[in-house]
Formats: structure tokens, C-alpha cells, sequence
């Protein structure tokens, strides 16, 4: 463990506990993107498979569980809650995810470390989660207005990748046979996409202004 | 419980 991978764990849970503190607080899912948060809830069901056949430290049974248990959750208040679901505007969120989810299933079924149903499924997780944010960021372009926890969410969410890509870095630098490459190499392209989100949030922070991204 | 190192991040 090092501490980019700490901070990223860290700001990867911070981005989580600011969706259900919205949700939550203001009893409203409006601007969040339920595509992107079923994504994420299958991303982390596929990758963490091995969560009762591989025992690796308490600390990373523990936010297996925590992930799981807080994706599962936000879906299910979005869906089910019956205060919440009715503030869920299915008509803006309109990404067609499945063929996310299906594309990075062929790309597993040829890019994986080891052909079995175990790699085959973390390689799919991977791939997913490098593209689950696009319903959402899609929304944000589509809602003008969007409040603030939404975007604080969106920056920690893309925030934690980046402090992977450090991760990755040093233990390539420090460990002799590190090769993690699906997972380097889709962690760059998940922080790309956030690029220009991370550069009209730095403006608006700059200006003191609300977030615009352009339509 | 086997420990792997295979799959240690998260």
C-alpha cells in the first residue's frame, strides 16, 4: 500500500459518501445519472468476485464491502425509494449504457490477463469503470444547472483514478516485475475523459463562478 | 483463504 493508492481509495469513498450525503440531505437524485450508478454497481459486483475466495487484508475486505454495499444502495434509492425516485428525470438520462456494458465484455472476452471467468470478469470491471461516468457526464452537459454536490462528486469520482495513475507510476518504479497494464492503461483513459470536466471545474473554482460546462 | 497478490487493488 502507498499512499497515492490510499489517497485514491480515499478520495474514491469521499466521492461516494458526497452522492448519498446529497441524496440523502436533500431527499433528490436530480442531476445524477442512474445509468452511471447501475454501471458502477456492476463494475463492482464483477471486480470483486474474490471478495470470500481471496482474503488480502481486512482493509480491502472491508471497502470491497463498503463499494458494493454504497453502489447497491444509491441504485436502489433511485429506483425504489419512493421519495427519492420520483426527483430521477429518466427523460436526460438518456445514454444507451448497455452497449457500454457489452462492448466491454467482447473487449474482455480478447483482452484479459488469464482466460478464466474469474480475469475475464475484473478485465470487463476494469474496462466498464474506465467508461461508466459518460451517462453522467453526458447529464451534466444536458442540465445547465447543476448543484454543487453533483459536481463535488464528479471531481472526487475523477480525482481517484488520477491518484491511481500515481499509484501505478510508483510501483512501477518500485516493485520489479509490476506489469499492471489493463488496469494503467484503462485508468488513463477513465481520467481523460474527465479532462475537460476537470478543466471548466477549474475555471468555475477560478472565477468563483457555478460550473458551465458548454452544451 | 488463499492470499494472492494477483489482484491487490481495489
Amino acid at each position: 500500500m502507498n499512499i497515492f493508492r490510499f489517497a485514491g481509495d480515499m478520495t474514491h469513498l469521499i466521492s461516494i459518501l458526497v452522492l448519498l450525503l446529497k441524496i440523502y440531505a436533500t431527499k433528490s437524485c436530480s442531476g445524477i445519472s442512474l445509468k452511471t450508478q447501475e454501471l458502477y454497481a456492476i463494475v463492482f459486483v464483477a471486480r470483486y468476485l474474490d471478495l470470500f475466495t481471496d482474503f488480502i487484508s481486512v482493509y480491502n475486505t472491508v471497502m470491497k464491502l463498503v463499494f458494493i454495499g454504497c453502489s447497491l444502495a444509491i441504485v436502489w434509492c433511485m429506483r425504489l425509494h419512493r421519495v427519492v425516485r420520483r426527483t430521477y428525470n429518466k427523460d436526460v438520462d438518456t445514454f444507451r449504457h448497455y452497449f457500454l456494458v457489452l462492448g466491454c465484455f467482447l473487449l474482455a472476452l480478447f483482452v484479459h490477463e488469464k482466460f478464466t471467468f474469474q480475469e475475464v470478469l475484473w478485465a470487463f470491471s476494469i474496462y466498464l469503470e474506465a467508461v461508466a461516468i459518460l451517462p453522467q457526464l453526458v447529464l451534466l452537459q444536458r442540465s445547465g444547472n447543476v448543484d454543487n454536490l453533483t459536481v463535488q462528486y464528479v471531481f472526487f469520482l475523477g480525482a481517484y483514478r488520477a491518484f491511481y495513475i500515481l499509484n501505478w507510476i510508483y510501483r512501477y518504479l518500485t516493485e520489479p516485475h509490476f506489469g499492471r497494464w489493463i488496469a494503467s492503461v484503462a485508468g488513463l483513459v477513465q481520467t481523460a475523459l474527465y479532462a475537460d470536466f476537470f478543466y471548466y471545474y477549474f475555471i468555475s473554482w477560478k472565477n468563483n463562478a457555478k460550473l458551465q460546462l458548454p452544451a | 483463504l488463499k492470499l494472492v497478490d494477483s489482484h491487490d487493488e481495489l
